[in-house]
This record gives C-alpha cells, structure tokens and sequence, in this order.
C-alpha cells in the first residue's frame, strides 16, 4: 500500500515541482511504482513530462468535472521510466483556473476522494502543490499521510518553515489526524555562496532528524528538465542534481524499509 | 502624481519581492519618492526591510479590518535612504492569513481604496504580490495603473509570460481598462548556463520594447537582503546585482520622462 505525500511550500521556486519530477524517477527507476499527481494550476509538472498543452489527454479538471475517472487521467511518462506514472491537471485557460479553483473551495473533499482511489496502485504517490497555504494545497494535506518540505538553501526561504508547520497542525487538528513530516529537503546549495553553509546549519539544529541527510547542490542540468521535458537521470546521470536525487532515493527506501 | 505598479508573477521565486526592494530603494535614491506596499502575505517584503514579526507597526491588515487609516501603516525603512516606505501586511498567524484572504475573497475593491488615498504622495508605488493570479494579485491589477513582470531566465519561467498576459487582459477588459504594461526584467541571468542565452533571445523576440534593456544577473549578494535586512544598494554599491537595479532605475526613469 503507497505512501500520500504532498510536496509544499509557501515560498515560490524552492523546487518542488523538480522534487516531484526527479526524486519521483529516481524511486521508479530503484523499482517502485510511482505517481505524480499536479495540483498547481500552472502546469509546471505537466510542462516536465511533456504532458502540457492541449489534446494531451484527460486531467485532474476532468475528474473535478464528473467527465473522467481517476483511472482515465494517469499517463504513462517515459519509456525508459516504467514504474513513472503522472496526473496533468489539464488546465489551459484562466477560465478554466478560476473554475479549477472554485471546485476547489467549494468541495475540498473531492481531492481526497480521487487520491485515495488511485493509492492502493502505486509505492509512491506524489503531490506537487502551488506556492500556497490554502486551496488547493489545503485540500491535498487534508488528504495525504505527510508532507515534504524543500527548501532552498536562502535566508529567503527560512520564515516559510515555520508557516507550514504551523498550517500543517491546523490540517491535523481540524481533518487529519494522521498527517505526519514525510521530510524537509535542503536544495540549491550553492557551494560558493557563504550563506549556504549557515542556512543548512540552521535548518539541521531547528528541524534534526526531519530533514534528508541528501543536500541536493544547485545544478543548472536540473533547471533544463522543462526544456528536455524529461526528468534528469534521462539525460545526464552523471550529473550533481541526478546523483542526489538518487542518493535521496536510496536514503528514503532506507528509511521506509528500517521503520 | 505617482505610478501604481503591480509586480506579478504566478511563478514562485522569480525575484518580484527583490525586485520591489531593490528598485524601489535604487530609485528613492535618485530623489524619487517610493513606496513598497506588500499584498503577500509570506511578509517576504517586510523581512527585507526589518518590519517583520509581532509589534513592528501596524500594517494592511489593520486597513482592512477598519482599525487604522492608510496614513497609520506607511513606515519609514532606512535612516540613508529617506525617500523610501514600506506597507506591510502585518499579518503573524495563520489565522490572520485567513482572514485578510477572506476579506479580499468577498471585498476586492478595497484594496484599491488604500491604494488610491496613497498614490498622491508618491512618484513610485510598487505593489508586491504573491505567486498566485487570483486574489489578493487580481484585486491589486484591477486598481494599478500598469504591472511588471520579473521573469527568471530559465525554461520554468517561460510558460508563466501568456498566463500573466491573459490575466492582465481579462482585468482590463472586465475592471480597469487603464491597465498598462510597465516591462518585463529578465533577473537571474547566470552567464555560464547555456540556457540564459536561449531564454534572453527568445523572451526578447516575443515581447520586444516591453522587456527592459537592463539584464539582472544572479548574483550572491542580492540574496543577503533578507538576512541583512536592508537593500542591496545599503551594502555593496559595487555588487553586480547592485549595479544592475541602479541602471535599471536610471532605465525607468529615462523613460518616465521621455514619454
Ligand atoms: N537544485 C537545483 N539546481 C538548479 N536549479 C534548480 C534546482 N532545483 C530546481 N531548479 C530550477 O529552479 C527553478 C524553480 O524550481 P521549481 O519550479 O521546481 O520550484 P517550485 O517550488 O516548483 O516553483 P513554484 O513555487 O513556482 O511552483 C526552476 O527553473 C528549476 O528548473
Ligand atoms: N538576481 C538574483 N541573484 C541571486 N539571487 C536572487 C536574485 N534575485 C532574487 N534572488 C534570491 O532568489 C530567491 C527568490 O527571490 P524572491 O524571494 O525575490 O522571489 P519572489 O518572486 O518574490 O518569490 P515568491 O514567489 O515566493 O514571492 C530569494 O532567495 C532571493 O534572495
Ligand atoms: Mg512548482
Ligand atoms: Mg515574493
């Protein structure tokens, strides 16, 4: 039985849509049974696998709709990728975002409904989320056993730990209980930069075990992942950003075997 | 009579509130009266100029909820630079976030109310908003006189232009006819990523005289501001990402005048 688990952050462009993407093919390509479901409104998940644009096939919106079955909008991603499954959210006009966001306010429940259908299927179900709190990132900690956490390596992105915590709780209190910290990934480290060392110091001392072991390094081949449209192990293996998202991999079948 | 100028990105971590940090002190420099006024309520804005946490003042929020006037929640950020303020959204809970997104939610015009009762007493007034295209950014673009769009120069960013445009447009045509574009700022430039070049051109041949001449490059010490607490231009003139807003301001106000 898979495990649910949202990738969020308030603060925009700390890499949770390249967390889902990449650390979602490295755990396929180690044999697990992966699905990436976007909740983002913007497409960046999608624009990854090369599953954006129009006549790309049926969307999480179609589901939201009663036009499609959850099993009708998971799309195979990459030949060499199996085990990588992905939701697109199949949304293409501002139109279409608003209603995508009303559904959304209107009906939180309907994202647990469609998650947990699709659970039992895979290891590993992803949730990559907007830079938000509230809908539609709301609905998917409602829904999921815990929540990852990335977070860049800048004093930028320090304020947002505490708020996720703290909206994390309220989820907890108010719709579910379960809810655990699946982990707070430290990414674009950037080796030069003299901040780097002290965010990570930081972050380790304030979070302790809760975070990854894998610091995943700035790598300008992992920013190329929407261009290629494919994760990064598809390209370049041997690259910084591949090797850590690998090594994450492994830290986390570590982990979920030991426990 | 002063510019109302949203700077808007649904993309998270393009550099919009560096931008409104930056510039804004860059041209307060050069004798322009500017006022930052911050709708995100990550408080990022306020960080950047030490008016975060509890009992720094009061801020948008206290607007709102009718227990302060407009004039109450302008304050002063910078002993060197005189002509520059800050509104921040004082918001310290999650509740408080609520709140103001629920106010917003069920009353948009007000956040042009304030906005118009400020516009008088300044040459600049840059709004800072959240990675979202709904409210509170879609309240801010129906009251502003025209929106600027920092575009990080990288592929994920690419897809982030047509939605803004489209955006934009729909406001105009349903509540503020008078919206303009104030430019697009190509931030994050990294020299050594074989992409830049591609994004640079291809941004370039697209938007043409919308997209500022200046080019900000990614430079360290722009990401110290919020641990410094003050603007770039307050400790390192010298730095790249220091010159680069300079000459972007001077851009600006070339312009300004030519028109
Ligand atoms: N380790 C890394 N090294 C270099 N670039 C990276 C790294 N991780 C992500 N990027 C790039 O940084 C940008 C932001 O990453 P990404 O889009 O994954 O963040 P996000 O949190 O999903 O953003 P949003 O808040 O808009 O959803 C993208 O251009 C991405 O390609
Ligand atoms: N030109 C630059 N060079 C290097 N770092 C930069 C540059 N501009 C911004 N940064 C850093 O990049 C990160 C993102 O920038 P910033 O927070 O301004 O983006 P944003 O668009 O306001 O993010 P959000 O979507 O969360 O509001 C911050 O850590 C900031 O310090
Ligand atoms: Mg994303
Ligand atoms: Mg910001």
């Amino acid at each position: 039985m898979g495990q649910l688990i949202a990738i969020v952050s308030q603060k925009g462009g700390v890499g949770k849509t390249s967390t889902a993407v990449n650390l979602g093919a490295c755990l396929s390509a180690l044999k697990q049974k992966v699905l990436l479901v976007e909740l983002d409104p913007q497409c960046g998940l999608a624009k990854c696998v090369g599953l954006d644009g129009p006549n790309k096939g049926a969307g999480l919106i179609d589901v939201l709709r009663d036009s499609a079955s959850p099993a009708d909008v998971v799309h195979p991603v990459h030949p060499r990728l199996p085990r990588l499954w992905v939701v697109p959210t199949n949304i293409q006009t501002m139109a279409e975002e608003t209603e995508y966001l009303t559904i959304l306010h209107n009906n939180m429940a309907v994202v647990g409904r469609v998650l947990t259908q699709l659970k039992p299927s895979y290891d590993f179900i992803f949730i990559d989320t907007p830079p938000r709190l509230d809908n539609p990132t709301y609905a998917a900690l409602a829904t999921v056993d815990s929540y990852m956490v990335p977070i860049q390596c800048e004093y930028a992105s320090m304020g947002t730990v505490g708020r996720v915590l703290k909206a994390a709780l309220e989820v907890k209190r108010l719709y579910n209980a379960k809810l655990g910290i699946f982990g707070f990934l430290l990414t674009m480290a950037d080796k030069k930069a003299g901040f780097t060392v002290r965010v990570v110091q930081e972050v380790r001392q304030y979070l302790k075990h809760h975070v990854f072991r894998t610091l995943v390094p700035r790598d300008p081949r992992l920013a190329e992942v929407p261009f290629r449209q494919e994760p990064v192990i598809a390209y370049d293996m041997q690259s910084p950003g591949a090797k850590a998202y690998i090594q994450l991999a492994r830290e986390i079948l570590r982990d979920t075997t030991a426990t």
